[in-house]
């Protein structure tokens, strides 16, 4: 897995997560990166990888609005000026 | 683990 710092600098995240418990994708995937997004400046952030936790929570047996939720709330929060995902490039087998 | 994955609901997609 892979730690990758996200900073603000954009209104909006910018991707788009596909995944989460009772799914067939059990943990939320990068399924879009938004150009102009904060994601898309960062560039580290790839289509495809696999988010396991954000700012130290795990995302692992959330369901997807749960998740989502938490993403949400994580860039939203004016605590912070950048987000934190563990990502993996594999799917997680649970 | 495959069948059970195949017999499971899609998941939806949010943008954030």
């Amino acid at each position: 897995a892979t730690l990758i710092r996200v900073m603000k600098t954009a209104p909006t995240l910018g991707i788009a997560i596909e995944g989460g418990a009772k799914t067939r994708q059990p943990l939320p995937r990068i399924v879009t990166i938004q150009r102009g997004g904060s994601a898309h400046n960062c560039s580290k952030l790839k289509v495809g990888q696999v988010i396991l936790e954000v700012n130290g929570i795990s995302l692992q047996g959330k369901e997807h609005r749960e998740a989502a939720r938490i993403i949400a709330e994580a860039f939203k929060t004016k605590e912070k000026d950048h987000m934190d995902f563990l990502v993996t490039e594999f799917n997680v087998s649970l | 683990s495959c069948d059970k994955r195949l017999t499971l609901p899609p998941s939806e997609i949010t943008l954030l």
